[in-house]
């Protein structure tokens, strides 16, 4: 399962 | 933050140093598609909203406020200062045709339906492509100055080093997404005539022409 999506990347 | 990332982020700062002592040197943004840049805009706009109540790290915000303001910066000298130098006739690509359909997908694709997950999604569609107006500008004149090519090769680069990031990524964090990731490896496919011009002439010496 996915696990939430942190958008830590640029 | 790995290595592949680090290299990824050190190329994206790169080319916009490249692309700003370009403009700085000499004193003219020809060459340029101006539409380019301004896609560039929206896509740090819209995916950076988050600095305003997220914190991830110095670094991160450091990189953002830079790619946020030298974008702006770089649209303001082709805008202003650098005017005469710009040619609109032959920066023609439609970018409705660009920003229509990011918007569509990212509607349909997103983590969250929100305003800020669908904006985010879109910013990482809308990167994807919006090369394809300097693209096309350099495919009509069929050349290109050399430091004009080093800064799309070091644009073209920082995406691809982030594929091997997101496969590190998988392995050590199980982090996996999705979007990003074929919206990363669309956006590198799309340098690969480039990049294979670059590397065949511009880095064995010779000026960068397309063949007639």
């Amino acid at each position: 399962q996915a696990k939430e999506t942190p958008h830590d990347e640029l | 933050m790995n290595f592949f990332r680090l290299l990824g982020d050190l190329s994206h700062l790169a080319s916009i140093l490249i692309l700003l002592h370009k403009i700085k040197t000499t004193r003219s943004c020809r060459g340029l598609s101006f539409k380019t840049q301004a896609l560039y805009v929206a896509v740090f706009i819209t995916r950076y909203l988050d600095l305003t109540y997220r914190w991830v790290s110095l670094y991160n915000f450091v990189m953002k406020l830079f790619f946020i303001g030298s974008s702006c910066a770089t649209l303001y000298l082709m805008r202003y200062k650098y005017c005469p130098t710009h040619d609109p006739s032959i920066d023609t690509f439609k970018i409705e045709y660009l920003v229509g359909p990011c918007a569509i997908l990212a509607l349909i694709f997103n983590y969250k339906f929100s305003v800020s997950e669908v904006l985010w999604s879109f910013s990482i569609f809308l990167e994807s492509v919006a090369i394809l107006p300097q693209l096309f500008m350099l495919q009509r004149t069929g050349e290109a100055e050399t430091i004009t090519t080093h800064y799309l090769a070091a644009l073209g680069i920082y995406r691809a080093f982030y594929i091997p990031n997101w496969i590190y990524r998988y392995f050590t964090e199980g982090v996996v997404d999705p979007i990003a990731i074929v919206a990363g490896i669309a956006q590198t496919g799309l340098y690969l005539d480039f990049f294979y011009v670059y590397f065949t002439k511009v880095m064995q010496g010779e000026k960068f022409e397309l063949p007639a």
